[in-house]
């Protein structure tokens, strides 16, 4: 199928098991096609493909949460090069959607989201994309009137450990691209009143390849911070 | 090249193996 396809496939009300089956091989599509086919796909089927997701987000069944993934799965393989980067960088909709899909109540589909926002945050880029994603991390929690670093500490406390290391990479993250001392201690220590003390101990006990990794990049950039003050 | 692909894939390999948090 042709990417002008799939955008008029995803212009018709496609529900449940159609919209799911449509996700699925345009996910296929994104990530085996050439860039051209991508590009062409383009503005145009990104802004319909965040509508889904935007609309979905709204609801709990099941196939709904299933087409949610597969949007996020989708919106990986479009940003898989550089002008699918830079358009779902320009749409005002692609940062805070990614951050709506931070939901521990899909740990699954909340493990990619947290990885892509913790890929933004570290992109060479003109903007300064960490605040962006932090930016929209807050907006949210304040809609949801909850602290701005809940879900993710929600998510620490999730037993699946690749959520528990999605998790602390997006802390990281986050830490890291924060040019300022202050800020960097600032935000270490607001996840650490919010309970991340109490979690860290239980999740250093678990062994743990990628958990490790991060609790490593944790705590030797404290150490580092710690110096530097 | 412009049209190069793997940019995500790039990136997520080097958060999940630390080296992309190695200070320069």
């Amino acid at each position: 199928k042709s990417a002008v396809m799939y955008i008029q496939e995803l212009k018709t009300e496609l529900r449940d098991t159609q919209l799911l089956s449509c996700l699925e091989s345009l996910r296929v599509s994104l990530s085996n096609n050439p860039v051209s086919w991508v590009q062409t796909f383009g503005d145009e089927g990104l802004a319909l493909l965040l509508n889904f997701l935007r609309k979905l987000q709204d609801e709990k069944d099941e196939t709904a949460n299933k087409c949610q993934h597969e949007i996020i799965r989708c919106l990986k393989a479009f940003m898989n090069n550089k002008h699918g980067l830079k358009a779902m960088l320009m749409s005002p909709d692609g940062i805070p959607l990614l951050v709506r899909a931070v939901n521990p109540r899909l740990p699954h589909m909340m493990v990619d989201a947290v990885k892509l926002l913790s890929a933004i945050c570290i992109l060479d880029h003109p903007d300064n994309l960490q605040d962006r994603v932090l930016e929209a991390i807050t907006e949210h929690a304040e809609e949801q009137e909850v602290e701005r670093f809940q879900s993710l500490l929600s998510g620490m406390r999730k037993t699946n450990v690749a959520l528990k290391a999605g998790c602390m990479q997006l802390i990281n993250a986050l830490i890291s691209q924060g040019e300022e001392l202050d800020f960097r201690i600032h935000i270490r220590s607001e996840l650490m009143r919010l309970g991340l003390r109490e979690i860290l101990k239980e999740v250093r006990t678990i062994e743990n390849e990628e958990l490790k990794v991060q609790l490593n990049v944790f705590d030797d950039q404290a150490e580092d911070d710690s110096e530097e003050l | 090249d412009g049209d190069e692909t793997g940019i995500m894939d790039g990136l997520l390999e080097a958060l999940q193996s630390g080296a992309a948090f190695r200070r320069k």
